[in-house]
């Protein structure tokens, strides 16, 4: 069987909040290792994948690996159930065609079990090939939502330009141009609150805010978010979750003309 | 307006 405790139960919705909008059904893959996600929106623009690691539960029990075929949605409903303080389990059998979900309150009075029908998706796994970045961008997470939210009133796609000076972030469309730069608050310090640039190259690409704001909806999970830009390469987002593991995301550049 | 790209010519199909 499959069973997987989180004490800090709200992680699990937030990861929930972090994909439902982007991904619209998906595997959950359960090993060993943990609980791994791999998904593409529809479009196949961009690419989601998180990891939890097994020693972030507390018991973990996988005892043949399985994939739980999961309607995002669905998913997402029954995760709005649980409390923000309550202690969250999956648990499945190693053939599933359901998967529970326990909600137990931290005194243990109220105990909620939700099985949800799984399905049998057909999905593709994506291999992603090691990439020297031009530069890799770490900032406050909430920053980085700020600017996707403000130059998204602005225009549809954020320019990244990132040189010696620091990071610049602009927008342009029908009623002007807006511009945003950060820079580096101090030398490789990545300490909550700071900007910190590794720059190995100049860079500047182009990006669609639709998509960059759905990212930001990882905000409540990591302070910090790692951007790592490179030439003509997809952009990858990524947000560190403490003790448990991470959520990126991947987005291709939109091409100059 | 750049065309926006798709994921898939980047990453590799395992």
């Amino acid at each position: 069987m499959f069973e997987a405790r989180l004490v800090q139960g709200s992680l699990m919705k937030k990861f929930m909040e972090a994909i439902k909008d982007l991904v619209k059904e998906a595997n959950w893959d359960c090993t060993g290792t943990g609980i791994s996600l791999q998904a593409m929106d529809t479009s196949h623009v961009s690419l989601v994948s998180l990891l939890l690691r097994s020693d972030g539960f507390d018991p973990y029990r996988c005892d043949r690996n399985i994939s739980l075929g999961i309607n995002m949605e669905s998913m997402a409903k029954i995760m709005k159930c649980a409390s923000n303080d309550d202690v969250i389990t999956i648990r499945s059998e190693d053939h599933p065609d359901n998967v529970t979900f326990v909600f137990e309150s931290p005194n243990q009075e109220k105990v909620c079990d939700y099985e949800m029908k799984l399905m049998d998706i057909d999905s593709e796994h994506l291999g992603i090939p090691d990439t020297e970045y031009d530069a890799i961008i770490s900032m406050p997470a909430s920053e980085f939502q700020r600017i996707c939210r403000d130059l998204s009133n602005i225009g549809d796609s954020v320019k990244i330009t990132c040189n010696k000076d620091g990071v610049q972030f602009s927008a342009q469309g029908d009623t002007g141009i807006g511009k945003i730069a950060l820079k580096q608050n101090a030398v490789i310090d990545k300490e909550d609150g700071q900007v910190s640039i590794e720059l190995n190259d100049p860079v500047s690409l182009t990006f669609a805010l639709r998509y960059l704001t759905f990212f930001t909806k990882a905000t409540p999970l990591a302070s910090t978010v790692t951007l790592s830009v490179s030439a003509k390469n997809p952009v990858a987002v990524e947000y560190r979750v403490d003790d448990i593991g991470y959520i990126r995301y991947y987005l291709a550049p939109k091409i100059e003309e | 307006l750049p065309e926006q790209d798709r994921l898939d010519q980047y990453f590799i199909k395992c």
